[in-house]
């Protein structure tokens, strides 16, 4: 075994303290859509050092961060730590547990666009996965013009 | 035609922020023009499902967009029904609970417009009026079968899982 | 009822004349992968028009003709004809019944070149669509061989 | 560098060919560099499933693509095992019976790597070895339940599937 836990905090959607341990072989994440799953796999990339925002589906490193709910205020602060197993010695090292960890402070002009609600910046039009979903709403605006003309 | 243009996508914006609602069971969602000249600018979608911010699609999770992007689809129909539609796997990504309000959805459309679609998803095929089943018993030769024919028995989603 | 059947012959995997006859509402089509769903489809758009052999997953529009199976040659031939019931006059004709239909044979030269066996041409690497796909497979082949180099 | 690349490519190419023969259950496939420079190559990819043509990946269908990138990724790790792998929703596009050989192939790779699955696929849950659900009970916050921890009993792939 050599992925030993998963803790994330504040990072996305998990504002509260998540642990999440790992045994041999396959583990499955399961849940509705829009719950948090690739969010899961998110700070797994972000702590292992992905270093490109829009890979995070983001506009900057500062939007991992949990930017609120209608329950909860936004948070200043994302954290994930993850740890492995070295009994292998697959790490360079003869520690016999290693954890990696990283955080992101929100800067402060950024505390101030929060509170005065700038929306959300200039976020284009994104490519969607699905095959239709390219249709209606393909990367190329004057693709959906087109539809809107087509209606016309 | 500008003025058309206007009419019109004033039109579907409105029934998208309806259809998203409803997808949604609540939640808010909005088409932008971004631009000066309405035949020269640029569409953008924002939307927020209930208890999330109000953000460009591309934050939103896979099953998310598909269900958007159907939203929109679901809106262009209302201000100009096509007399047929052809959808091909949209609801992959779609949880079970999501798959069900598109296919509520997708029942209350075909009242006024025939649907075609190409699924792998139990409750979808169950939804059906008339099944058919492809298969390539044949190596290379594909073969047409009609599992079900408006009977809606039991059986016949069993037999679309036993060919899919 | 609008859509009211669809013949396909020699159309990429639909080696025999097949029927399709469309109903009220919704009509599901069911099969394993590779089956032919979406080659359906693509018989339904090409029919409609489609000029694009991209859109159809093609080189060119003879793409579309059977091309071989283990048990049956080419065939040089592909049509496809698409019957609408215009009993709600919606089509601008007095017509009751009116049917769209699209044929392609095979130049001389690809049949010559079927036979040649040239392989694949130039197709070079494709999108795939789903987000892993994306990272093994993607468009841009720099990103391949950083997967193979990685491995090194 | 030159040499250590044509090595592993070749290694990696020999392997796609088998994985690729054992998803498909038969059929050919091919890893090609395009080009004289092996640092500046071209990577094509060519397969050829059973009682079809070798063609480009392109022709093929959605779900015969998904799992020819599998098979790609598999050959890769063989050649230069992870010690573990993220897949996420690699699954949609598969009918049952490729779920299936992929859930196969899955668990004999995870006897030297470890898994993470995302998926909303019923037999993948229950293949896992461990399962987690995430819940967004409270709206706009994700929540974390452990749903069976290698116990495998029949009950938690139905708690898994009302959770998703
Ligand atoms: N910084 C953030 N703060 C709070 N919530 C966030 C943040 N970033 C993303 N989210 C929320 O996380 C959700 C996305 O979750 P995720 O992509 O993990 O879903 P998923 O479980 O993978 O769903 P699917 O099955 O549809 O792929 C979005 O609804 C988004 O609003
Ligand atoms: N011209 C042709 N002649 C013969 N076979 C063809 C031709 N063009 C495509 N095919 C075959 O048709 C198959 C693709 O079928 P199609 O895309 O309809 O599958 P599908 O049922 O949609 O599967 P999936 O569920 O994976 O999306 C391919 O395997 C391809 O080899
Ligand atoms: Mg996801
Ligand atoms: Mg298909």
């Amino acid at each position: 075994m050599f992925l030993h836990k998963l803790e994330i905090q504040g990072f996305k959607s998990f504002v509260e303290r998540t642990e999440v341990g790992f045994g041999e072989g396959i583990t499955g994440v399961v849940g509705p859509n829009g719950c948090g799953k690739t969010n899961v796999s998110d700070a797994i990339r972000w702590v292992m050092g992905e270093q490109s925002a829009h890979q995070l589906r983001g506009d900057s490193m500062e939007d991992v961060i949990f930017s609120g709910s209608p329950g909860r205020k936004p948070l200043g602060l994302a954290e994930v730590h993850l740890t492995f197993r070295n009994d292998r010695g697959i790490l360079p090292t003869e520690f016999s547990e290693v954890t990696v960890s990283r955080r992101v402070f929100r800067s402060l002009r950024d505390i101030r666009d929060l509170f005065f609600d700038t929306g959300m910046g200039s976020h284009a039009y994104s490519v969607i996965e699905r095959q239709m979903v390219d249709h209606v709403l393909s990367d190329n605006s004057g693709h959906r013009r087109f539809l809107f003309e087509e209606a016309s | 035609a500008s003025q058309l243009f206007v009419e019109t996508f004033g039109k579907v914006q409105q029934h998208f922020r309806d259809v998203f609602r409803t997808l949604f069971e609540g939640g808010d969602a909005e088409l932008r023009a971004v631009g000066e000249d309405p035949l020269e600018c640029e569409i953008e979608i924002v939307a927020k499902p209930r208890g999330k911010h109000l953000q460009s699609i591309s934050l939103m999770s896979g099953g998310e967009r598909a269900l958007t992007a159907i939203a929109l689809l679901f809106a262009i129909y209302l201000v100009k029904p096509s007399p047929f539609c052809l959808l091909d796997e949209v609801d992959a990504p779609l949880d079970d609970a999501n798959v069900e309000r598109f296919i509520r959805m997708l029942r209350r459309f075909s009242k006024h417009t025939q649907f075609v679609v190409i699924t792998h998803n139990k409750q979808t095929m169950e939804a059906a009026n008339c099944l058919y089943g492809v298969t390539m018993q044949e190596l290379g030769v594909s073969k047409l079968v009609s599992v079900r024919f408006d009977t809606r028995a039991n059986g016949a989603a069993e037999d679309a899982a036993e060919l899919a």
